[in-house]
């Protein structure tokens, strides 16, 4: 059974999509069959990856509202062993859309059960919210993965985080755990992010990935050829970090 | 009456906060009475500011509900001639809880009208989402600063946000206009930012700022003093910057 991994921080920017897809790839690049399902609006992990967002297809709105099975939405990859579930603008509707409909925080966990058994790993990418999106993707995680970048605004956010996570445990998933805290666009240069990486490592300890990802431009060219920094530029450092993420992940998370 | 210009971008991490809290304090500086409404839950420019967001007191939220006039919310920052209406984590609640409500897209306009007259400016600080406060604000402004980092996912975002744009034009705020697209985090040395910067021009030509914001970390520092840059460290090139944006806004918006 595929272990579900949450891709989440309500801060904007930090690095969520460039996690998910860098991370999914590096595990298909081990060997591990990954799925990486688009749960943002903005449909960046699926632009990323080279699928269109103007182009009308099958996606994870029609998903969500029942009209189609998980299995008719997932789309092959530039990336032997990785499979994408794709987003599209239409998800920004489905927090009024879904309001009233019985179930509403679990119908990502429902689309995705019969997948489970076909892949090592599940990753979901969420939007910057603390919407149903959002909601229905820590339901639907065994754990998450926190993108965080060693600044200011980052530590704010942090408190605002963990309230969530105990609420999700409290009312919908009592098993939710923090897989890691991953830093990332660090810049080891500067004061702030060592003051912060040292504050950030007081509050979670062990649960901090020792990968740490560096700012590099690679990574962010990447997306606009739609692949994964792997496939546009192994030797980058962006590419390098990202893969040994992979390695950390498979030790702690132990796929099926 | 003051010209209300709302901070705004669905894409996150963008400097929308940066931009909001430098921006007004830089309008303060030169003598127009500047209002910031922190219309975010995460409530990053109400702590930028140093208005600490665990302290229990009335913010938005309760204006928003119609439980307290905006008078009674207003603070005094560290600024003189910078006035803050803060905002809490209670306004993630808001998109759930006014659903029902009658005019809920004119809330936030409704309760800033009495306080037009007393300021040249009202910045308001948007979430990185296209939800029902980001709608009130859109509604309330009379134009938009969009700013943007020079990267792929937000040329993809732009499309999004003008559709957005055209929605609100049509059913709610039909002289709503984008007053400017402002460059921020700008490395210059990379290829990537100059063929985003050069696509967006293309895109938007005289709308785009002459001032663009370069990456400079004391804008990242400031707010873990609670300050602006131009209190913190004015000969910065992050604070230099911001001084000379609300020159050119001050020109091109000729506030009350
Ligand atoms: N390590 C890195 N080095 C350089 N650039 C990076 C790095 N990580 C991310 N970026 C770039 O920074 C920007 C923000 O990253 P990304 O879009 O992945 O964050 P996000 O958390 O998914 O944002 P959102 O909150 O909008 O979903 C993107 O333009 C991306 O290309
Ligand atoms: N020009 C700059 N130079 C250096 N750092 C910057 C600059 N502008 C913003 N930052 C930093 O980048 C991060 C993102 O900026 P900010 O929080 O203002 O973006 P935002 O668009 O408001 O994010 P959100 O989408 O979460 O509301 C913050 O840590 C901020 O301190
Ligand atoms: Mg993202
Ligand atoms: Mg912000």
């Amino acid at each position: 059974m595929a272990r579900i991994l949450a891709i989440t921080n309500q801060k904007g920017g930090v690095g969520k999509t460039t996690t998910a897809i860098n991370l999914a790839a590096s595990l298909a690049a081990a060997e591990v069959p990954t799925l990486l399902v688009d749960c943002d609006p903005q449909a960046n992990a699926s632009s990323g990856l080279g699928v269109p967002p103007e182009v009308e297809r099958p996606n994870l709105y029609h998903g969500l509202r029942g009209e189609a099975a998980a299995e008719t939405l997932l789309l092959p990859t530039a990336m032997e062993g990785l499979t994408l579930l794709p987003a599209s603008r239409d998800l920004a509707g489905l927090n009024l859309e879904l309001v009233h409909e019985p179930e509403r925080e679990r119908r990502l966990q429902a689309l995705l059960a019969p997948l489970r058994p076909r892949f090592g790993f599940i990753l979901l990418d969420c939007p910057p919210a603390l919407d149903l999106l959002n909601l229905n993707a820590l339901v639907a995680a065994d754990a998450l993965i926190v993108p965080l970048q060693c600044e200011y605004f980052a530590l704010e956010g942090v408190a605002h985080l963990v309230r969530t996570l105990e609420l999700v445990r409290a009312h919908w998933n009592p098993a939710l755990e923090i897989a890691g805290v991953l830093f990332t666009q660090l810049d080891e240069r500067t004061h702030l992010s060592r003051q912060v990486a040292a504050e950030l490592r007081r509050h979670f300890g062990e649960r901090v990935f020792a990968t740490a990802i560096p700012r590099n431009v690679r990574l962010a060219e990447a997306p606009s050829h739609g692949l994964p920094a792997l496939l546009y530029d192994l030797k980058s450092r962006g590419a390098e970090a990202y893969l040994q993420l992979a390695h950390e992940v498979i030790q702690r998370e132990h796929p099926a």
